[in-house]
């Protein structure tokens, strides 16, 4: 049996429309440390990796490790039913083959419940090790978000190459080029407004747009993304979920043929 | 010419 109740509905809702156009199907995974979910773009070019831990529910209940096979389309069409203020359940039984979500309103005046079926997914855990990286960026989300969708229109890659002087974004294309260069600012009013630079050493790699705009979809989650960088490494893009956990997408970068 | 490498060249399966 499992049983998870989140206060803050909205988390699940801004989640699923962060990853599902990136992924199709993947399998949820619950135990006692939370719900959880790995998988890979179709591509297999980037990886999705999303933990809400147990603590970050009102109610956790997870009897036993469940692995539950989802359309990530399917579900985030039922969670787009879910007022934003709503409290949301998950609701499954030990082997079932199917999920319910139940959406509460705050004063308990509506409340509706939609059953969808699982599907079997055949998909490898991949082991991510832990990785010092040569450099981190963290930065308001939204900017991150503004710097790649004005790069796409530009060209198809970007370059970020970090040194002492900042983190630039640099990207080229049939009309020309760009380059978008931010310096480490922490004398701002509001944390959520800095960037924090800290490079172990210069870095530059070449990652294609159209999957870091795709990750951007998450900027609803976090005011801040992390952007973790090392040569020969995929780079980690991370929106950190208020008090819950993270979804984390990495990206493989290009190499010079 | 760039080539796009897959996630799988850096992380191996558990």
């Amino acid at each position: 049996m499992l049983e998870l109740r989140l206060v803050q509905g909205s988390l699940l809702k801004k989640v699923m429309e962060s990853i599902k156009d990136l992924v199709n199907d993947a399998n949820f995974d619950c135990s006692a440390t939370g719900f959880s979910l790995q998988a890979m773009d179709s591509s297999h070019v980037a990886l999705v990796s999303l933990l809400l831990r147990s603590e970050g529910f009102e109610h956790y209940r997870c009897d036993r490790n469940l692995s539950m096979g989802m359309n990530l389309g399917n579900m985030a069409k039922m969670l787009k039913c879910a007022g934003n203020d709503d409290i949301v359940t998950v609701k499954a039984d030990d082997g079932g083959d199917c999920v319910t979500f139940m959406f509460e309103s705050p004063n308990q005046d509506k409340i509706a419940d939609f059953e969808m079926k699982l599907m079997d997914i055949d998909s490898e855990h991949l082991g991510i090790p832990e990785a010092e990286y040569e450099a981190i960026v963290r930065m308001p989300s939204a900017e991150f978000a503004r710097i790649c969708k004005d790069l796409s229109t530009i060209g198809d890659t970007v370059v970020i190459s970090v040194t002492k002087e900042g983190v630039k974004f640099s990207t080229r294309g049939d009309i020309g080029t760009a380059n978008i260069v931010l310096r480490q600012n922490t004398s701002v009013d509001k944390p959520e407004e800095a960037t924090i630079i800290e490079m172990e050493t210069p870095v530059s790699l070449t990652f294609a747009l159209r999957y870091m705009n795709s990750f951007t979809k998450a900027t609803p989650l976090a005011s801040q993304v992390t952007v973790s960088l090392s040569s020969e490494l995929p780079v980690v893009v991370e929106y950190k979920i208020a008090e819950m956990g993270y979804l984390r997408f990495y990206l493989a970068p290009k190499i010079e043929e | 010419k760039q080539k796009q490498q897959a996630i799988s060249r850096f992380f191996a399966p558990k």
